[in-house]
């Protein structure tokens, strides 16, 4: 049994090693891809794409676009419903999504 | 008799590093997938229309939303450069980030729910490396891993 | 006060940060349940 168990423990970090190695190789993609130019042209939703998510068809939705490292903090609810932003790399934009 | 304890642990600790690693990963293809879905659908959606979106219809990503109730009162403060707010919600609110917003448009073909036909997973199939397909596959029958023992013929090399 | 801090702005960071945000929100009893919104008129909404 012993033995089984010592086998079956390498077997398991062999598979945690390939996982590891495809999920460095994914963010890699992901980044590349994110930086594209070409792809940054497309990336994007309009304000119809929101509205039409059922969560959000009949609420108020605030759309933040903050640069890189803004920080968000969200005051303990049991105080206050609070959110603030704070960004050292340049102005927020926030904005109301239009209703229709 | 000792030694095998330590080694059960042992064993139990991996299993469960692996399933984290897993959830990753599929977080991580869904994201791709879901990016390059919305890039496929705006490019085809220009080339269609021949034009690119009224400028302030659209929304870039990276973004964030919050929403809340519609009778919410929110007061709002805001420094002059525009680098600080602070919102004061009389009601509860939620903040979501883009890419959980493109789940929710359907960008990423309801992967993340197990609900994909199999025209969609064959359309998710076509904007990622083989070799992460067979995840796309698991996560598409809704048999995630978390809670199963780790197939291990499934995970191939990178 | 206790806040809870993330960073925001870049592209597709971990979901799970804003779902910890939006249960403790949604939990706290302090304010109404937004579900059961009671049929008091929408008040006028703040200008940003």
């Amino acid at each position: 049994q012993y033995q089984a168990l010592v086998k079956e423990i390498a077997e398991l970090d062999e598979n945690d090693r390939k996982l590891e190695e495809l999920i460095q190789s994914c963010t890699l993609q992901l980044k590349l891809l994110t930086e594209d130019s070409e792809s940054q042209r497309f990336a994007y939703v309009t304000c119809q794409d929101l509205r039409s998510i059922e969560d959000l068809a009949e609420e108020m939705v605030m759309v933040i676009k903050a640069p890189a490292d803004t920080k968000l903090q969200v005051t303990d609810p049991s105080e206050a419903l609070q959110i603030s932003l704070q960004s050292s790399r340049g102005p927020v934009d926030v904005f109301l999504c239009p209703e229709s | 008799a000792q030694e095998f304890q330590n080694l059960e642990v042992e064993k139990q600790r991996r299993i469960e590093r692996i399933k984290q690693k897993r959830a990753q990963l599929q977080e991580l293809i869904l994201q791709q997938i879901a990016f390059k879905n919305l890039v496929q659908r705006n490019r085809q959606s220009e080339q269609q229309t021949q034009s690119p979106p009224a400028p302030n219809s659209t929304i870039q990503l990276p973004f964030i939303i919050v929403n809340t109730s519609k009778r919410t009162v929110i007061d709002c403060s805001i420094s002059s450069d525009k680098f600080e707010y602070l919102f004061n919600f009389d009601n509860t609110f939620e903040i979501h980030d883009d890419i959980e917003v493109l789940k929710r448009m359907g960008m990423s073909f309801g992967l993340e729910s197990g609900k994909c036909t199999p025209e969609n997973l064959k359309s998710a199939n076509s904007l990622i490396p083989k070799v992460l397909q067979p995840y796309v596959a698991e996560m598409a029958d809704g048999s995630s891993w978390a809670n199963r023992e780790v197939p291990t013929d499934l995970i191939q090399t990178a | 006060r206790t806040r809870i801090l993330v960073s925001i702005g870049e592209p597709f960071g971990s979901p799970e940060k804003f779902q910890k945000i939006n249960q403790l929100v949604s939990s706290s009893d302090r304010y109404p349940k937004r579900a059961g919104d009671t049929g008091s008129l929408p008040k006028p909404l703040k200008r940003l």
